[in-house]
């Protein structure tokens, strides 16, 4: 009696499962759809089907960090933050307080777009698809999160250093302007995730997703010895770097409302 | 007449545990309670986009709200009143309704895409307490 054919049981209140009612293959197939968009998931992302969940990638592991350690199922039941684990992301006391403000995070892959004719000079080039973002959501914040290594290629590099975030403005006939977005000191001995503050850029790129063109890092040791040099040269991972320490963006948003009853009047 | 067929149905099944048979299982199912609802997205097979929760107990309400109304079905003034006015004119006045008192939310992490990935906090999805109204 406890065969499980529709992802539907009801308990009999014995604490038992039985089979309530077996539903045909098309009543489960409208039940599941059904449940979908009571989900605002009405279709499968693409490329997904019969695919396994890449979560070893830095980006999914660090929601599942939050999903595991600094969630609450409600309000009753959320543990004060200072009492909530950290886990393996370094989460700070602000990232924890955005966390219980969002009804919504999402994290976006770096990607590297790579547009020809544009001069890198020694920084680095990310991009991120934001273009899923429902418009309705309002932004609480966005963070730039890189993985800092303790593997220093050259010795010259070692010591305290500065690494700055500019979005990119233009990239016609290989000039670029760049705006100032943030910047974080940091030094070549302590390993772990480093954190800026990129809720501008985000916020420029959902409004004007023609203007998307990334983000653009530049590492300058404190001194100023020597010039620009690579991220990598003072150990933040890049692409080729572990699928779990890769650069990613996170997003934190509040939801107006407005979709909810948007989602209640379509049904 | 789902009931009746029901039990002409279950000849097989064990009589003891058997909600249709079991008299006091009938009287435990006719009042309104909370009962358990699991929706499993692993048995859906979205587990290769839906990374957390496997599923989730959504639960339910069901039962009646008859007189007298105890302290179990968290019965509200007002469904009192309903009761002794649907006792005077049954024909006329419903019985009050056994729905949620209380509900809670759940979070799910899904993949949007292949590469990004989305924490979501769906509202007043679980059901914590029913009464009745």
């Amino acid at each position: 009696s406890t065969e499980r054919m529709s992802g539907l049981y009801v308990d009999n209140g014995f604490d038992q499962t039985v089979v309530h009612r077996v539903v045909n293959q098309r009543e489960k197939r409208e039940v599941e759809h059904e449940i979908l968009n009571l989900l605002g998931l009405p279709d499968r992302p693409r490329n997904t089907h019969g695919r396994p969940p890449q979560v070893k990638r830095s980006a999914p592991k660090f929601l599942l960090d939050i999903y595991q350690n600094a969630l609450g199922e409600d309000e009753e039941e959320k543990s004060p933050a200072h009492h909530r684990k950290a886990g393996e992301f370094d989460l700070s006391g602000q990232d924890l307080k955005a966390i219980d403000q969002s009804d919504v995070i999402m994290t976006f892959a770096a990607h590297n777009h790579h547009v020809p004719g544009v001069r890198h000079e020694r920084g680095k080039r990310l991009w991120f698809d934001v273009s899923e973002v429902p418009p309705e959501e309002h932004i609480i914040g966005a963070e730039l999160r890189l993985y800092h290594n303790t593997d220093v290629r050259n010795w010259r590099n070692r010591g305290s250093y500065t690494i700055t975030a500019y979005r990119v403005l233009k990239t016609e006939n290989g000039t670029r302007e760049l705006q100032y977005i943030d910047a974080i000191n940091a030094t070549t001995g302590k390993e772990g995730w480093l954190t800026l503050n990129v809720s501008e850029a985000l916020e420029h790129w959902v409004n004007n997703p023609d203007g998307n063109r990334g983000l653009y890092l530049s590492v300058h040791p404190a001194d100023r010895s020597v010039h620009e040099v690579r991220p990598e040269d003072v150990g933040i991972v890049g692409f080729r770097g572990d699928a779990d320490k890769q650069p990613f963006m996170v997003g934190y948003f509040k939801s107006s409302g407005k979709r909810e009853s948007k989602v209640r009047q379509k049904r | 007449d789902a009931r009746r067929k029901k039990k002409s149905e279950s000849t097989n099944w064990d009589h003891r545990n058997n909600p249709y048979t079991d008299s006091a299982m009938q009287y435990h199912s006719r009042t309104c309670k909370i009962q358990t609802l699991y929706v499993s997205f692993r048995d859906l097979q979205w587990q290769d986009w839906i990374i957390a929760p496997d599923g989730y107990d959504a639960y339910y309400c069901s039962g009646e709200c008859n007189f007298p109304l105890n302290a179990h079905m968290n019965a509200t003034n007002h469904a009192i009143v309903q009761t002794l006015v649907h006792l005077v004119s049954p024909g006329k006045v419903p019985k009050p309704c056994c729905a949620p008192t209380k509900l809670s939310a759940i979070s799910v992490l899904y993949f949007l895409d292949e590469s990004n990935v989305i924490l979501k906090k769906y509202k007043n999805m679980v059901v914590k307490s029913c009464g009745c109204h």
